[in-house]
């Protein structure tokens, strides 16, 4: 563990924590694409099926393997996937009439189909866990589309969002940096699924990144895109 | 060592 994945994974709780909070304070979730959502409890769900593996071995004595790593991603994980429920669930009930339903028109298909397609082709090894993790890994790296639609079409984002957005993507361009530490410092740490990925992810987000420092240094309070 | 695939990261 570099202090690189541990920011990132601060930085992507925050990031829930964020728009947790933007939708209870201001009892609205106008700008943030429900699509985008879903497929983030599609992500962690399909990616942490491994959660069962390490109930097993609590439920059966079996500590020997456990160590405070698994503790840790254990504890991430059930909050990663408790947090992104939650999302869902309040746009979908108390938010519900608040969703910008009607503009978040980005078509899901065009992105589970590849990402499947390309999940069952290109994994590490041909079995059910592996590929749905590959899937989530790929999955995740293009589900922020839906927002970054929406985010264009309304042409504006309020400070929350936009922060929130920030941390979303910057979790992953610090696993970037994580991943070239650990590529220098652990002999035979490689794992191009992700890292092709996470590029690919961290670069969706240049040009949201470009505008929100821009706003950033011009101290606006929402942040504008150019028409 | 033979592949080293790590799912220890989130």
């Amino acid at each position: 563990m570099n202090i690189f994945r541990i920011s990132a994974d601060l930085l992507h709780l925050a990031s829930f924590f964020i728009l947790i909070f933007k939708m209870k304070a201001t009892k609205s979730c106008k700008g943030i694409s429900f699509k985008t959502q879903l497929m983030y409890t599609l992500v962690f769900t399909c990616r942490y099926l491994d959660l069962f593996h390490v109930l097993g071995m609590m439920i059966t004595f079996n500590f020997a393997h456990i160590t405070g790593l698994t503790l840790y991603n254990t504890f991430m994980k059930i909050l990663f996937l408790a947090a992104s429920y939650y999302i869902v669930y309040l746009m979908r009930t108390e938010l519900k009439s608040t969703s910008d339903d009607a503009r978040d028109t980005f078509v899901l298909w065009h992105i589970l189909a590849p990402c499947a397609v390309l999940a069952l082709i290109f994994n590490a090894q041909f079995t059910i866990l592996e590929i749905l993790w590959t899937f989530s890994i790929y999955l995740e790296a293009v589900a922020v589309m839906p927002q970054l639609m929406l985010l264009i079409e309304t042409g504006e984002a309020d400070s929350l969002s936009s922060h929130y957005m920030f941390a979303v993507g910057g979790y992953r361009a610090l696993y970037l940096v994580n991943w070239v530490y650990r590529y220098a410092t652990e002999p035979y740490y490689s794992n191009w699924i992700a890292w092709i990925a996470g590029f690919v992810q961290t670069a969706l987000f240049g040009d949201f990144f470009y505008y929100y420092f821009v706003k950033i240094m011009s101290g606006d309070a929402a942040l504008k895109l150019p028409t | 060592p033979g592949v080293i695939y790590t799912h220890d990261e989130l």
